[in-house]
């Protein structure tokens, strides 16, 4: 399993680690708050209060030999440009850091951040096309300009239908690539799969072809 | 094409505004600063200084008749929460609000919010999944606790052979949905498919296996 840090318990930090946590992987989180480090201290390998600025500190606990350090403080940009710094200086193999803005994102490019995350930014825009598509969509990646994977609740419209009546790649160019009935998921579900109430349809279309369909229905 | 409300022009509410607009979507934003309204007005159909909390103000931009309103600004639980509240009073369809906390997010359930958002954390798991799997990792999505859907650069081991020799369903049970050169998507790709340098493929499977997959190459 990994080696992960995690420096920095805000919301998104805090949330890095827990699910490093529960995938089984180490996690050591970093954080100058004490309450902060109390509080998650049962739900990871590690957590030790201490500030991330500190060059002996991280020395001191080899940070170089884990696998990647999420870097998850971004209030002060100058705090989180440092902090990078100095972990590309101490040789850490891979870093992930949340950046504020797309000009703190570039800084971080230039130094050589491996991964720049825009959280806000980033579900700002998955908000904006699920919430475009249809309130039945629950999660959406985009795969290409014209190819987009959008996971669907089954509209009344097409339950007890088989896909082969539904027909819906020549009628309107989506694939179904998988049907999900509570927890037991169908990859590639034939023709002869028959639409039950509460399937969860994981289709791929163009934006506009996925929005003609649910206009339709 | 629908018609939206964003109140607050932080980075999440900017974003969906911006991604909206660019769907080709009708876009009203209001947000209390003066500076943020005049530099987001050219990419919306109309951007208004206005004080979300004013209920006058909210009636006579007739927000009911919005097909949702999304509520970004969370900063001030108290704020956000009170214009929620409005916001339902005042008929509005459909909302989606951003929330500061688990606890914040509850209350507005419990107000009848449609639907509730927490970036960071979202952006916590998601990050947290995509660094365990592979730097290869470019989207994620959990259909089910065991099954997934990864976007992946095909790996150098892979390149000129084709999916029947890869043979991933039968040796790690893990489906490929989709490959993409470049914007070029061919979904439900045959076992004839040859995988080229640069591919992207777009894998269906359980997490152990997609990282038992990258583990072997
Ligand atoms: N130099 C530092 N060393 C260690 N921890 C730090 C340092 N600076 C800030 N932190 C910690 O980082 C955490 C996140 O801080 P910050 O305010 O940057 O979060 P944020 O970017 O607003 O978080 P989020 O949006 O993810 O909730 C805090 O718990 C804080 O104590
Ligand atoms: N009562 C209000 N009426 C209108 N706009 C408001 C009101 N309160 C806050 N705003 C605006 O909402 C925007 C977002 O504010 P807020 O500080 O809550 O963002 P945030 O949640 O930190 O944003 P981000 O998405 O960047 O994390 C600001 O531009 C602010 O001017």
């Amino acid at each position: 399993m990994g080696q992960y840090v995690v420096i920095g318990l805000g919301r998104f930090g805090e949330s890095v680690a827990r699910t490093l946590s529960s995938l089984g992987h180490e996690v050591l989180v970093i954080d100058k708050s004490e309450e902060k480090v109390q509080e998650i201290a049962d739900f990871v390998t590690t957590a030790i209060k201490a500030d991330a600025q500190n060059e002996e500190f991280l020395r001191s606990v080899d940070i170089a030999s884990y696998d990647a350090v999420v870097v998850a403080m971004a209030q002060s940009v100058e705090a989180n440009i440092l902090v990078n710094m100095l972990l590309k200086d101490l040789g850490v193999k891979y870093i992930v850091a949340k950046a504020q803005s797309k000009l703190h994102g570039e800084v971080l490019e230039k130094i050589g951040v491996n991964k720049i995350i825009y959280p806000e930014w980033d579900m700002g825009e998955r908000v904006a096309r699920a919430l475009t598509m249809s309130h039945n969509i629950l999660d959406y990646v985009e795969i290409s300009p014209e190819h987009t994977i959008v996971e669907i609740a089954a509209p009344e419209e097409f339950v007890g239908k088989t896909l082969r009546q539904l027909d819906l790649r020549a009628r309107c160019n989506i694939s179904i690539l998988a049907a999900k009935k509570g927890d037991n998921v169908v990859v590639a579900p034939g023709g002869e799969y028959i639409i039950d109430r509460g399937d969860i349809l994981v289709a791929i279309g163009s934006y506009r072809d996925l929005r003609k369909l649910e206009n339709k229905i």
